[in-house]
């Protein structure tokens, strides 16, 4: 463990919390998008699975379990709860061409062609265009509320400061994963406009 | 170089 990437999961927690937080206490969903939501449960769902097969430490067990929680929480809160507020209109990405490429990819670029190891290899593409349904439907409405701008701050911010921890690693520990490096960037990058907004503007209310 | 039981980050 190292700074970089101890910031990077609390960077994380703290996205989920916003979110959960915002969807609670405002008992509205408008402007989140379902579909990125139903990504990430996927993803964390797909790499996770170890969870039963090999232990790491009670950190990393721990936050997994908090990940999952959260993200199914979020979308009982969406599709159900507060079913009402979900924006269908505005939340149209067609999902399927994220999903179906980062299988295809998965299993033609992994490091082990192994159940586990494919799923892992899976969430990780899946992970890196999980929120461009979420992009999308800001990009939509042409604004978003100051709390989910936030969100996707503290969800940004999280990525990049793994890729600060994936330089620290290979430097002082020589370990490198190119899967989870490539796509951790591509990830980064699609937030780079949303950054660009939030820093300049703060693109909520616009 | 990572290997599947060494996927130690979340």
């Amino acid at each position: 463990m190292n700074v970089f990437r101890l910031l990077g999961d609390i960077s994380h927690l703290l996205a989920i919390i916003i979110l959960l937080l915002k969807i609670w206490k405002t008992r509205s969903c408008a402007g989140i998008s379902g579909r990125s939501q139903v990504l990430f449960a996927v993803v964390y769902t797909a790499r996770y699975l170890d969870l039963f097969t090999s232990y790491i430490s009670a950190y990393n067990s721990i936050m997994k379990l908090v990940f999952l929680a959260a993200s199914y929480g979020t979308i009982y809160l969406m599709f159900i709860k507060f079913k009402a507020s979900y924006d269908h209109n505005h939340d149209t990405f067609r999902i399927e061409f994220l999903i179906l490429p980062c299988v295809l990819l998965s299993l033609l670029i992994n490091h082990e062609f192994s159940p586990l190891e494919i799923l892992w290899t899976f969430s990780i593409y899946l992970e890196s265009v999980a929120i461009l349904p979420q992009l999308f439907m800001v990009s939509k409405t042409g604004e978003a509320e100051s709390i989910t701008s936030h969100y996707l701050f503290a969800l940004g911010s999280y990525r990049a400061l793994y890729i600060l921890n994936w330089i620290y690693r290979y430097y002082a520990e020589s370990h490198y994963d190119v899967i989870a490096i490539v796509a951790g960037i591509v990830q980064t990058v699609l937030y780079c406009d949303f950054f660009y907004l939030y820093i300049t503007k703060g693109i909520y209310g616009q | 170089k990572s290997t599947p039981s060494s996927h130690d980050e979340l």
